[in-house]
């Protein structure tokens, strides 16, 4: 039974990609069979973050671990209608080859588009990643300018909601788990922090998410990128970046939580 | 003479929003007629930091400087082709209607929108916000994954050139003046800072950008979102978040030394 997780955040630069790789390898090196789905075909984070990890191990002679990862590109028709048939197709078709997979890993773009729903109808659990601030919470829900109180869903929330109504409606069981992890945080900035925490918080209850304590700011999520490594694959002699610090013990153990806060099906992931 | 400013990146959440706003309101308090254009039609930040700037001052009876704001609605024909003809006269009569204003400050999405191309070819000045991260930097340009050496222009590049092109095609005077601008800068991660900063440099001459300093991590630049407010309106003695910590001094620097980096035409800026 393949496990679809979808990262999704309408919000440009929320972590989708770099939370989508990190999950990935976590999985991966837990030994599960693992595929990984880039809906963004234009900026392909996710591909080229696998891209520079094979050419990493073909120029160094090593193996690491890698997910399949089956291509499912937009429509060119210029009717829409038409196009967002044809991708409709083509998802499916990428999710049927996948069967054998204990779980599909979907990068969505930092955009509405027909994939990215479609992504996210077919969704067991979504993984909403978040900067801790209030320009990207605008895209969950609105605060009232006076009185800072939360006025009502936004956009995002609408889209995870449609979703949910979606699979209800097509009658699969069980609903969608949605988690929100909190990403990008600040090791300082703690009023801020508190009061995205509150709100947050709040939120939760009110559209039915769980909320995940989530990353911090940390350039280990994102230094080793070209090299296409991640730090799950890091500590070996001949690591290119030593494992040496406080960020980088802390960062595997936010892995970790993270994964282990999805409630993943299968053996203790 | 008006002089179009756009910020543009294809790379979600590398700042264009924010950038946008506290150009917007530091051209407006150096006293100059100052319209924007928020492209960002679906995510709308732009135009909600704006109506959340009304609102505040409607609950608070104070004033405050605003941005002409026309709206340029993105077409909803089905017809791609079609879409984009109407687009193209919707933008044309929004610029058309702001021939009176100094500054027209135009906030793109982070995508590859029809829209956010026609903005590109019209600017005077791109401005191109980006997080110090190789991830974002890869919109820019391929890293060589083995010897991190720059492999060749990347997305966005691509697209600032076809921009430059079709202006030159046109027989518009004066190139796009394009500047880069490193933004969420950290205090630390001093390795990251100084690989990216290199990169950069090597870059801003191939491929013909202009490096500005840009601004650090600060939450001075975001947490005032949900009130409409920006440091710069800040320093009345009934201002909601007290001005008194090196970060906002610091800030208030940054946000200066961006304008006077863009070089724009008129009285010292
Ligand atoms: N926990 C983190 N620590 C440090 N940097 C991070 C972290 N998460 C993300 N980043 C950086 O923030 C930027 C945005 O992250 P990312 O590209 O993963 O977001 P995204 O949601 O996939 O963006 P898009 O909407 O463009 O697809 C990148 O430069 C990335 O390297
Ligand atoms: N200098 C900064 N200091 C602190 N936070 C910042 C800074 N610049 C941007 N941010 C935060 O980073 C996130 C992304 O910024 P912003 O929304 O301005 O980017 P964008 O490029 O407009 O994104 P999109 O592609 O979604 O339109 C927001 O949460 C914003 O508050
Ligand atoms: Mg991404
Ligand atoms: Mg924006």
């Amino acid at each position: 039974m393949t496990h679809v997780i979808v990262l999704g955040n309408e919000k440009g630069g929320s972590g989708k990609s770099t939370a989508a790789m990190h999950v990935v390898v976590a999985l991966l090196k837990s030994g599960r069979k693992v595929a990984a789905i880039d809906l963004d075909m234009r900026q392909r984070s996710l591909s080229r973050y696998v891209e520079n990890r094979r050419k990493y191990c073909e120029s160094k002679g090593i193996d690491l671990v890698f997910p399949l990862m089956p291509e499912v590109r937009p429509s060119s028709l210029d009717s829409r209608e038409a196009a967002r048939q044809e991708e409709t197709e083509n998802f499916a078709a990428a999710l049927q080859s996948l069967a054998g997979c204990d779980f599909v890993v979907i990068d969505c773009p930092g955009a509405d588009t027909h994939l990215s729903r479609l992504a996210h109808a077919h969704a067991d659990t979504i993984v909403t990643p978040l900067n801790d601030s209030f320009v990207d919470f605008d895209l969950l829900a609105r605060l009232d300018p006076a009185t800072g109180a939360v006025a009502g869903p936004s956009l995002y929330s609408e889209m995870v909601w449609a979703a949910r109504k979606r699979r209800a409606l097509a009658g699969v069981p069980g609903g969608i788990d949605w988690v929100v992890m909190r990403n990008r945080l600040s090791a300082t900035q703690a009023r801020n922090k508190r009061e995205m925490g509150k709100k947050l918080e709040d939120l939760s209850a009110r559209i039915g998410f769980r909320l995940a304590r989530g990353f911090g700011d940390r350039v280990i999520y994102r230094e080793l990128f070209p090299m296409g490594l991640t730090l799950l694959d890091l500590g070996g002699p001949d690591a290119p970046v030593r494992l040496s610090t406080m960020s980088h013990v802390t960062a595997r153990l936010e892995i970790r939580s993270l994964v282990a806060t999805l409630k993943l099906p299968g053996r203790e992931t």
